[in-house]
């Protein structure tokens, strides 16, 4: 199957 | 002092309608140059960008910077009071806990002013890094809306693929299984008709259409969408905002386990 990986690992936090 | 009127207010109803079922809460980050919203939804799955140049407002004014809280629900219950053709002022003063909006009819036989209490919203800013896409495509917004519509009655989740034959969108589940091609246009009359894809390299995404499914909302907003994909990298659907401003949402794809 397929996940959803949240925003956090894509975008860093500022 | 911020205060920034907007002619056509429609265009805030139709920003509104366009992200109030994936956030409850938004910062409006109030610059000189302009006013910006950075949101995600409770699962911190999508992300929202809005950006408006201070330029598509008549006046705009902004002393400091500022950052205004609000709560969706009670700012879609006050602009949905704004007749379509009416201009919308947005007024906050330094240090008071309200928000103002101002509504005006054309003729400006016809004023209405609504306040809104501030809130103190606890957001997290994500950086966004420039990226360099492999492949961009643009295409009338009611197009994708329709295609995001027709695959989630077939499955969860949308295969997105772009080749040099053109983009495809693909779904399957229990009932079966369904795939829309599209290419480049070649004769359009209308801009807004037009596809247009540019493909640095091909590349093959999943996403979860519920989310799709909730920014396609913004298609009111826009006749063209454009959809910037790379591999491993999370999608970005543009709808331009007038020539000044944009509703950006971002989706991380679906990976293998």
């Amino acid at each position: 199957g397929k996940t959803q990986h949240p925003m956090y690992e894509y975008f860093l936090k500022k | 002092m911020f205060e920034a009127r907007l002619i056509q207010g429609s265009v805030l109803k139709k920003m509104i309608d366009a992200i109030k079922d994936i956030v409850t809460d938004i910062n409006l980050d109030c610059s000189s140059t302009g006013i910006s919203v950075q949101a995600m939804d409770s699962g911190h799955v999508c992300l929202v960008l809005i950006e408006l140049g201070s330029d598509g407002f008549e006046p705009y004014r902004c002393d400091r910077n500022i950052t205004l809280g609000l709560g969706l629900k009670a700012l879609s219950v006050v602009v949905r009071c704004a007749n379509n053709d009416d201009s919308i002022t947005i007024k906050a003063q330094e240090g008071t806990d309200n928000i103002n909006f101002v509504f005006e009819s054309p003729n400006g036989e016809k004023t209405s002013q609504f306040e809104i209490k501030l809130m103190d919203i606890d957001s997290e800013h994500l950086g966004i890094p420039d990226t360099e896409y492999d492949s961009v495509v643009k295409m009338p917004s009611h197009e994708f809306q329709r295609i995001c519509r027709d695959m989630s009655q077939l499955g969860d989740s949308i295969v997105v693929a772009c080749t040099k034959d053109g983009i495809q969108f693909s779904a399957s589940g229990d009932m079966g299984s369904g795939k829309i091609n599209l290419r480049q246009s070649s004769l359009v009359d209308k801009e807004e008709d037009q596809i247009n894809i540019e493909l640095n390299d091909p590349v093959h995404l999943t996403f979860a259409l519920r989310y799709l499914n909730y920014f396609t909302k913004a298609t009111p907003l826009s006749p063209t969408v454009t959809l910037s994909l790379k591999a491993e990298s999370p999608l970005c659907v543009t709808y331009p905002i007038g020539d000044f401003g944009s509703m950006k949402f971002f989706l991380a794809p679906k990976i293998d386990d």
